[in-house]
């Protein structure tokens, strides 16, 4: 099946989003 | 937008959702009593929001855990998914408190919930971040000791991630060592 998974970088661009 | 017209925000979903737990020592308390789960969440948003709104791992007193692990699994060894299997530990040095400490507790939940090891996830319960006046330790666990694979994959992982040192081992312990343990060493089953 398919997973869900987040790079690091990614994870951390996302830290301060709305 | 391409068409000029607002678009609601869309969470990022995780793979798994993953429960806080916080552990403060009260005495008057049992072990049970004292571990608390706090929330439950499966976006990225969700974590960031929670991980802003609590203290810091190296702000936590002494005796104090944070467990970061799937939803349905306890953050004990005898928990179906945690007996069979056991940890990889992370020592740090008192004088690594706070910087270090963050840094690292940060890295492993981004791994736990950025799906960081591969083909063996699966084999991943959650991990556990102990505040201790001897030094502090954060724990990665695993379902099941006897996949050596899994187990030295997941280990790889850890080490790169973290950027610890290839010269500096680190050691997987199996829960039922730990329980069983007569002094204050328990073996490493891998290093």
């Amino acid at each position: 099946g398919t997973r869900i998974v987040y790079e690091r970088a990614f994870l951390l661009q996302l830290r301060n989003s709305p | 937008s391409v068409s000029g017209v607002p678009q609601p925000y869309i969470k990022h979903p995780l793979q798994n959702m993953w429960t806080l737990w916080y552990y403060e020592n009260d005495r008057n308390k049992n072990w049970e009593e004292n571990q608390r789960e706090v929330t439950s969440f499966d976006t990225v948003e969700d974590f960031w929001s929670l991980f802003h709104h609590i203290k810091q791992a190296s702000e936590l007193k002494q005796g104090c855990d944070y467990s970061l692990f799937k939803k349905g699994i306890l953050p004990m060894w005898e928990d179906d998914a945690n007996k069979r299997g056991g940890r990889w530990l992370i020592n740090l040095e008192k004088k690594h408190r706070g910087h270090d400490l963050n840094n690292y507790w940060l890295e492993v939940l981004l791994c736990l919930i950025g799906e960081a090891f591969d083909d063996y996830h699966e084999d991943v319960c959650g991990a556990v971040v102990n505040i201790r006046a001897k030094g502090d330790k954060i724990g990665i666990w695993t379902s099941d000791a006897l996949k050596s694979q899994s187990v030295v994959e997941i280990g790889r992982k850890i080490k790169t991630r973290l950027n610890i040192n290839p010269n500096m081992p680190i050691g997987y312990q199996i829960h039922k060592d730990t329980m069983a343990k007569s002094g204050s060493v328990t073996k490493n089953t891998y290093t």
